[in-house]
């Protein structure tokens, strides 16, 4: 249920705070 | 490697020096939590992007974006916030040095509270001290449009109720940095992004620095 969650806990899902993929080859 | 690309006559901001000079990763691993070894691997990993566009030793938004999404195509408000931090200089490129500053911070021995800060400024989008609401708001409608989902109005606002109730302790309407860092500590998995294990041992992420290397076992 999307209104349980806190709103910092869905923007941390946000693909460009994942820098991970910057090591990906 | 990218640097050894024919001259490119468009190209103003190309680096005369094709690689990183020795007294130059040292001091980048005087400053950071990598060895000059590490310093290296990441340099491999900098050529690799700041010349997936343009091949200036620079690393462009749009740079940042095709790695991250796959596409330099588009708007993102989080890219655009962490684009800014890396960029000290502010002058709207990412330099080597940057880039490690700004990775260090991401390495799995930097401390939680570099980590709190570096996302308290990625979320205090207009850079006032605090975390507001129409911030919050702003960042909940990017991540919804980021991963194509729909939320009412309604929703929307119950989400950003929920959030100041957990996180405004003094009930102020706006989150400051001890209010993030009392939420965050007890709420851990906020700073997942915040820590890239690769990093730990990024020398044998990208092994071709060893052909690219200027020092033997730092």
């Amino acid at each position: 249920q999307p209104v349980a969650m806190n709103a910092f806990e869905l923007i941390s899902m946000s693909k460009g705070l994942n820098l991970g993929n910057l090591f990906d080859e | 490697g990218c640097f050894e690309c024919l001259p490119n006559p468009i190209n103003l901001r190309r680096p005369k020096k094709l690689r990183c000079a020795y007294k130059e990763l040292v001091r980048l691993s005087q400053e950071s939590r990598f060895s000059v070894n590490e310093v290296e691997a990441l340099y491999e990993l900098f050529k690799k992007l700041s010349c997936s566009i343009v091949d200036d030793g620079f690393i462009h938004k749009e740079e940042l974006q095709l790695a991250l999404f796959q596409t330099s195509q588009g708007e993102n408000l989080f890219l655009d916030r962490v684009f800014d931090l890396f960029d000290e200089k502010r002058n709207g490129v990412i330099a080597f040095e940057e880039f490690i500053h700004a990775l260090n911070v991401f390495h799995p021995c930097a401390p939680m509270e570099e980590k709190i800060d570096f996302v308290f400024k990625l979320y205090d989008l207009r850079q006032t001290g605090f975390i507001e609401r129409e911030e919050v708001k702003q960042m909940v409608i990017a991540i919804l449009m980021e991963s194509e989902m729909k939320l009412s109005d309604d929703l929307l606002e119950q989400i950003l109720d929920k959030t100041f109730a957990d996180v405004d302790a003094d009930r102020d309407g706006r989150i400051n940095k001890e209010e993030w860092k009392d939420f965050v500590i007890q709420h851990p998995s906020l700073l997942r992004n915040m820590t890239l294990p690769y990093l730990k041992d990024i020398s044998t992420v990208f092994p071709s620095f060893v052909f690219n290397t200027v020092v033997e076992n730092a």
